[in-house]
Formats: C-alpha cells, structure tokens, sequence
C-alpha cells in the first residue's frame, strides 16, 4: 500500500507543470524515503530528477517499493483539477494498477477522487555520480528564467561563462549576438535582507529579483560551456518552485540546474553541452 | 561545427 498526502497540493501540480513537457512518461519510484523519478527526455539530451522525502509529506505511508508508471501529461491533466490550496492524497495498491489522486478543499466539503491508469515503462535507470563541480552558482530563479528567454529570442545556444566574480550568458543568431553579465553581489546578499521599517522595527524577508540579481559564485576554476536554450527554457517552468536556481557547472559535464522544493526535496536537471568539433 | 552530446554518455545504467 502507498499512501502520500501533501497538504499544499499546489506544489505537486507545480511539480508536474514543469517537467511534463519535457518527458512524456516516467516511473515514480515509491520507496520509504519518498516519491521520486528520473526520467531522460525523449533525444536523450537532458535528464530529470524529483525527490520529494517522505517527511516533507503530511501523511505517508509505503509498505513496500512501488514503481508506478504514469503518462505525465496524464496526470497533469488530473492534478489540474485539484485547486491550489486543495489537499492532495495519491493512493496505490502493490500490485495494483491504477493510482488514485483525491483532492480536499480546505473546508473539507468537497471531495473528490480521480483514478488513473498506470503503464508499464521499460527504461534505464543512470547512475549519477556525486560530483565536486568547478562553479556553482546562485542567482534569483525569476532572472535566470528572463535570460533565457530573451537570449532564446537572438539565438538557439547559450554560452556560460562563470569567473570568480560574474556569471555571462553569450548567445548569436542570425540577425546578431547578445552578453548578459551578471556581477556576483556581495556575501550575504543571498540569503536574507534585513529591512528596517519605522512601525515594526527589523523584519527579515527574502529579496525580490527587482532589487538585484543576487548572484552567488561559488568557484573552483573558470568553466565556459555551451547549451541548447530550448531546454533550458524548459527548466524555467519549475521557476516558481523556488525564488532561487543554482547552476552547477564543470567542464565537459552536463550542468545541472537545481530547484529547491520548500521542506521537501528538489527538482534537478541534467543538460549534456554541445561541443565544438 | 557544433554537436550536441547525450545525457547517457555521462551517467552510467544501473
């Protein structure tokens, strides 16, 4: 039996918004340490990985491994009908095959359950090695997101370049080329702003993308690699999990592009580089 | 010229 409740269903379907157009089906593996996938897209450029721990959910209960099949467009059409601030409990049988999602409202007068089918997929499963990469960096996920759409607009790769001191997205086209540089801001300026105001005295907040793009580096060696913007603008879809991205970046590696998702784990993209032959 | 690599190239199958 598996039984998962997530009391802010809003992040599942959030979740599911930003990778189902980048992967059509996928087994969700269902273990006691939580609800995850790993999934390559279909060129087998780019790779997806979900880790949502069991903690991180209201209820939880899984009596034994479960891989459950699903077409995630599918499901996304299910999750859609759940509200955002509805509760949503997914359910299976072991040897079932069929997966129920049941929706909540916060009242709890409207209740309603939703079963969907589930398919077998034979698909490999990648060994991804833990990696010390030669940069990382941390920068408001709303900005990244304005990057690589506008970048998308000139060009169809990006080229990034991470020094000690800024991260540049270089792209060219036909009709010309465009640098974004993005200066890291000073220590600090990452994690929390504090701002003083004359009736409540010192509240902390985060800080919003419009004061600054909030670039953290993290560097080991100066790395400069190239990538399909068509994918990475379908990494962006999850820019609404978290106020932040972090990129990982090494030479010759795919980069991986990193979104925290709030007490319960993260979504993770992998993207191969193109190279220059 | 510019080839785009495969994410299986990195990672191995388990």
């Amino acid at each position: 039996m598996f039984e998962a409740r997530i009391l802010q269903g809003s992040i599942l379907k959030k979740v599911l918004e930003s990778i189902k157009d980048l992967v059509t089906d996928a087994n969700f593996e269902c273990t006691a340490n939580g609800f995850a996938l790993q999934a390559m897209d279909s060129s087998h450029v780019s790779l997806v990985a979900l880790m949502l721990r069991s903690t991180g959910f209201d209820h939880y209960r899984c009596d034994r491994d479960v891989t459950m099949g699903m077409n995630l467009l599918n499901m996304s059409k299910m999750l859609k009908c759940a509200d955002n601030d509805d509760t949503i409990t997914m359910k299976a049988d072991d040897a079932g095959d069929v997966v129920t999602f049941m929706f909540e409202n916060p009242k709890a007068d409207k209740i309603s359950d939703f079963q969907m089918k589930l398919m077998d997929i034979d698909t490999e499963h990648l060994g991804i090695p833990d990696t010390e990469y030669e940069a990382t960096v941390k920068m408001s996920s709303n900005e990244f997101q304005r990057i690589c759409r506008d970048l998308s607009s000139i060009g169809d790769t990006v080229t990034i370049a991470v020094t000690k001191d800024s991260v540049k997205f270089t792209t060219s086209g036909d009709i010309g080329e465009a640098n974004i540089t993005c200066r890291r801001t000073s220590d600090g300026d990452m994690k929390e702003e504090k701002v003083k105001t004359e009736e409540d005295g010192e509240k902390v907040h985060n800080t919003k993308s419009s004061e600054g793009q909030n670039v953290d580096i993290d560097l080991q060696e100066p790395v400069t690699l190239t990538f399909a913007l068509r994918y990475l603008n379908s990494f962006c879809k999850a820019t609404s999990l978290c106020e932040n991205v972090r990129l990982q970046l090494s030479k010759e590696l795919p980069v991986v592009v990193q979104y925290l998702i709030e007490d319960m784990g993260y979504v993770r993209f992998y993207l191969a580089p193109k190279i220059e032959e | 010229y510019v080839s785009q690599l495969h994410i299986s190239s990195f990672f191995r199958t388990e």
